[in-house]
């Protein structure tokens, strides 16, 4: 493994995106590593749909609340081709599902995978490695007033509430730490990004993590 | 879980917004106390949250709901990946 790899080097990982005051960071989070893992087998990156996910996936709430679980449950079970954002454009509230002839082109999964890695985070960074930016879940409450550096302090794991987009890693410092997407605009945290320390299971990074295949 | 009890009232008054602001700086001052010479470490201080009470920010951002995952095995991924 290099000691420092981000999937955004390889121009594979869409803009971050903003939930708003929709509660939906868990599709947000679900269609990004959708984006990716289409984008790193060679299709074009492009934004898709997470409105289609918030409305659609009836195992989860919308925009008051989901499981990213569900929503990779529910993609893989039904088969849903997730069309392009601009199809389906984000409205930040939860609406009624809009469906799609057979013929409408999109993008559906083969699989997935689900893991706790708390423990085992040089394992969780060979499968980001492997398989794309991973989905994670993780307390966010302090992230609340975050500006910047690498989160090490003031952020326990047990209480996940918060989904996020695991981009990277980089070992190269004192301190190694993890990439990590967030929905909350691009002038949140460093453009958008948090840095989470890695090892310690920080903010509980590796208790709640999943791969798409597609 | 103050989220539970939070539940959005409408607009918020400028007293309400004012608390909240004050409430973050402190608590702002509380999390830089910890570990200032610790290069690298993160630095906490205001955005466009800091004008919300931590209930009323977590009831609206923080709603990702989890459910027990199995323990990630490298020896079974390995055997998984040796089979041809």
């Amino acid at each position: 493994l290099p000691l420092r790899f981000d999937w955004r080097d390889k121009q594979v990982v869409t803009q971050v995106r903003n939930q708003q005051t929709c509660g939906g960071c868990w599709a947000f989070s679900v269609v990004g590593v959708v984006e990716s893992a289409y984008a790193i087998k060679g299709k074009p990156l492009e934004d898709l749909s997470v409105q289609q996910v918030i409305d659609c996936s009836y195992n989860n709430y919308g925009c008051n609340g989901g499981s990213t679980l569900n929503a990779l449950n529910w993609l893989n079970k039904t088969q849903v081709k997730l069309v392009r954002d601009s199809e389906y454009p984000f409205k930040a509230q939860s609406g009624l599902c809009h469906y799609f002839s057979d013929t409408q082109s999109g993008f559906s999964i083969k699989g997935y995978s689900a893991h706790d890695f708390s423990d085992q985070e040089d394992e969780m960074a060979k499968a980001l490695f492997t398989f794309g930016p991973l989905v994670g879940i993780v307390d966010a409450v302090s992230w609340q007033d975050y500006l910047g550096g690498i989160i090490q302090h003031h952020c326990s794991s047990g209480e996940a509430n918060h989904a996020v987009i695991i981009t990277g890693f980089d070992k190269t410092g004192s301190t190694p730490y993890w990439i990590v997407r967030n929905s909350w605009g691009s002038s949140w945290g460093v453009d958008g990004y948090a840095y989470v320390k890695m090892g310690g299971n920080i903010c509980g990074i590796a208790d709640f993590v999943s791969a798409v295949f597609v | 879980d103050p989220a539970d009890t939070f539940t959005p009232t409408g607009p918020r008054s400028r007293e309400q917004q004012a608390a909240a602001f004050r409430e973050s700086l402190n608590r702002h001052r509380y999390l830089n106390s910890f570990f200032p010479s610790e290069n690298s470490t993160a630095i906490y201080g205001i955005n466009q949250f800091s004008y919300l009470f931590p209930a009323e920010f977590k009831a609206t951002y923080l709603r990702s709901k989890t459910s027990r995952f199995p323990k990630y095995s490298a020896a079974v991924q390995m055997s998984i990946s040796n089979v041809s």
